[in-house]
This record gives structure tokens, sequence and C-alpha cells, in this order.
């Protein structure tokens, strides 16, 4: 299902992007 | 959504993304923080679509606090 594999994909980049604010915020305070 | 931590993160980023405070997020405000982040100008647009819900290429801040909740939710963080 391509759908699928979109939506994990988005998921992704989605976790790769929050994770690299949080850290931003809490390593640069 | 619904637990007020997240909110306020989402709040605090969403302000990240939009420092002049327009209330709203466009691809090329996505695009800037490229200089700020680890992250490909492609990884921003995948981002900027995948939080796009309705496609009217602007983030409300609805948009993106229902992108990050369901983050959180994903990644069982808090």
């Amino acid at each position: 299902d391509p759908n699928m594999k979109a939506g994990a994909t988005s998921e992704g980049v989605l976790a790769n992007f929050f994770n690299s604010l949080l850290s931003k915020k809490t390593g640069s305070p | 959504a619904g637990q007020p931590a997240v909110l306020e993160k989402a709040q605090e980023f969403f302000q990240t993304c939009d420092p002049e405070g327009k209330g709203f997020i466009a691809r090329t405000d996505m695009q800037r923080l490229h200089e700020e982040l680890p992250l490909s100008l492609q990884d921003l647009e995948d981002v900027f679509d995948a939080l796009d819900a309705d496609g009217n290429g602007f983030l409300t801040p609805e948009e993106f606090a229902a992108g990050f909740s369901h983050f959180f939710s994903s990644q069982g963080a808090l």
C-alpha cells in the first residue's frame, strides 16, 4: 500500500523534525 | 491533543517557526529552519506537507498542534 508507506515516511520525518526542535530547545537554553 | 504540556510545547515550537507572530507558518518559514535544524530542505518540505492537513499552503496553530500531539502519542513521550 503506497499510502501506508507515505504515512510511515512522514511519521519518520516528523519525528526527526520535532526531536530536532526538542534538542535545540534543551540544548541551548 | 488534550494534554496541556503537549499543547504548550506545540505553541512554543509554532513560535519558533513563526517568529514574526503572523499566526500561521508558510512553506518559506519552514525552509528557514534549515539554518537552525539538522534537516535537509527536502525533509522540511516533507514535514510541511505532512502537517498541512488541508493542503492550503499554510500551517495553522491547530494543524501544527495536531501533528505534534500525534508525534508525542506515537513516540510515547512525556
